[in-house]
């Protein structure tokens, strides 16, 4: 399993320290990985 | 021959890291343009209105967003005091910090990506101190290391 | 050759030298800009500048304003994604951003 850790809340840090998460992110995405492979749609989880 | 290859590989070490200082040198400046452009217009929104905007209708910087389609589901847990957070995301997101928005906002004048007209460089130029302008011109025709 | 490549790397050693002096100047500049009493109180977006920066527009906008030193985790659990938040110096600030 993959894990990414930064520290956040200082404005103006390196250039785009999110690029590696947003990679890593959007190289496997869910939506369609699960319906690939045609894995049962996930619990019911409570809306934000 | 020795010390030519050594002194080779000291001039190719030293190439690398002017490289990326010189990346780190342009981003601390396109970030500077952002800020006081971002300044600049809040001020003369707030000169126009004769009013400041209520707190809870701004979002004072340092901030990061996360942006995710509208199916997601998010699974959030909270601990009492608010000092941990657990979000569980069925689906894809992205993340990006306050600088990134300031220029998607057009606030850095399109230096990031080297696509900033004659009319704004005059501008940035007006924004930084004089040793740091002839970045600004090399950043404005396009030479912008990526980070 | 050598006194060739002698020249070439004192020069390059010139031009990280001044270049380290300039991040340092910036860096400066920027930390004075950002923490001017004035520039604080005018450093802000408003949840319609969000909107715009994102594509597409009618996307959920969560929005984090964490104190200094804020521990982020991003990791791939077996389902979905997880992200973690821990501070050690004060509560975190959730809150999405509305949509009209």
């Amino acid at each position: 399993r993959s894990r990414i850790l930064i520290s956040i809340g200082e404005s103006f840090g390196s250039a785009d320290k999110f690029q590696k998460i947003n990679q890593m992110v959007s190289s496997t995405d869910w939506s369609l990985k699960r319906s690939l492979d045609g894995g049962a749609a996930p619990k019911p989880l409570k809306r934000l | 021959a020795q010390e030519c290859e050594d002194l080779e590989v000291e001039r190719q070490r030293r190439l690398e890291r002017i490289k990326h200082k010189q990346s780190q040198l342009q981003e601390l400046i396109m970030q500077q343009i952002a800020f006081k452009n971002l300044v600049q217009r809040n001020r003369q929104a707030e000169r126009q209105s004769k009013s400041s905007p209520s707190p809870n209708t701004v979002i004072s910087l340092p901030f990061i967003i996360i942006n995710t389609s509208k199916r997601t589901v998010i699974d959030c847990s909270i601990s009492n005091d608010k000092f941990e957070y657990l979000f569980n995301f069925d689906n894809m997101f992205e993340i990006h910090d306050d600088v990134e928005v300031l220029k998607r906002m057009g606030l850095a004048f399109g230096l990031e990506s080297g696509r900033c007209n004659p009319e704004q460089l005059k501008i940035a130029r007006t924004l930084v101190p004089k040793a740091m302008q002839p970045y600004l011109t090399e950043m404005a025709q396009g030479a912008v290391n990526q980070p | 050759r050598f006194q060739e490549l002698q020249r070439e790397v004192s020069e390059l050693t010139e031009a990280e030298e001044k270049l380290d002096e300039l991040i340092n100047k910036c860096s400066l500049q920027l930390r004075l800009l950002t923490e001017d009493t004035h520039n604080k109180k005018l450093g802000y977006v408003r949840c319609q500048d969000l909107r715009d920066t994102v594509d597409p527009p009618e996307q959920i906008i969560m929005v984090i304003r964490a104190p200094p030193e804020t521990q982020m985790q991003v990791s791939e659990p077996s389902e979905g994604y997880q992200i973690s938040l821990k501070s050690s110096k004060g509560p975190i600030d959730v809150f999405l951003c509305p949509e009209d």
